[in-house]
């Protein structure tokens, strides 16, 4: 037997590193 | 028993991999290697929460020895300088161009994916959260 296997589905945002700029105020 | 595994060998996120099936904002689903810069800006227009920043390479220290490098970015408008310590493969999507790591042989060689070599001046997209009221 064969099972199916899934694929894993990533969101687009996990591709993109999150660089948050430092607020001076 | 302690793990004594060498730390030595970080991994890279399976969500690089060439043939890796991405989510776009609109639930269109593409593979990582066909990504297109306007996927990126559409998927963050449609974000309640997200938004893309234009991150600018300022500078690159990097070894083989290592295997790491720190990408020094010029991110957004105010241009926040912001570090980042990565393996040498990690793969940056720069606009209008595409994924570009500090070293495209070992991106090509351990991922599989189409990849350019990441340079200063080169403009990355980078998340920032959006302004919530």
């Amino acid at each position: 037997n064969v099972e199916p296997r899934s694929v894993p589905v990533f969101p687009w945002h996990s591709l993109v590193p999150f660089l948050a700029p430092t607020q001076s105020d | 028993a302690p793990s004594s595994a060498p730390s030595s060998a970080p991994s890279l996120p399976p969500y690089f991999i060439k043939g890796s099936i991405i989510q776009l904002a609109d639930g269109e689903l593409k593979r990582v290697e066909d990504l297109k810069t306007e996927d990126f800006i559409q998927s963050a227009e449609i974000s309640s929460e997200l938004k893309i920043d234009s991150s600018t390479v300022e500078r690159i220290d990097g070894s083989h020895t290592s295997n790491f490098a720190i990408v020094q970015f010029s991110v957004g408008e105010h241009r926040a300088q912001v570090s980042v310590e990565v393996l040498l493969e990690y793969p940056f999507f720069v606009f209008g161009q595409g994924w570009s790591s500090c070293c495209p042989d070992r991106t090509t060689q351990l991922l599989e994916l189409p990849c350019t070599k990441l340079s200063v001046g080169d403009v990355c997209i980078s998340l920032t959260l959006k302004n919530l009221r």
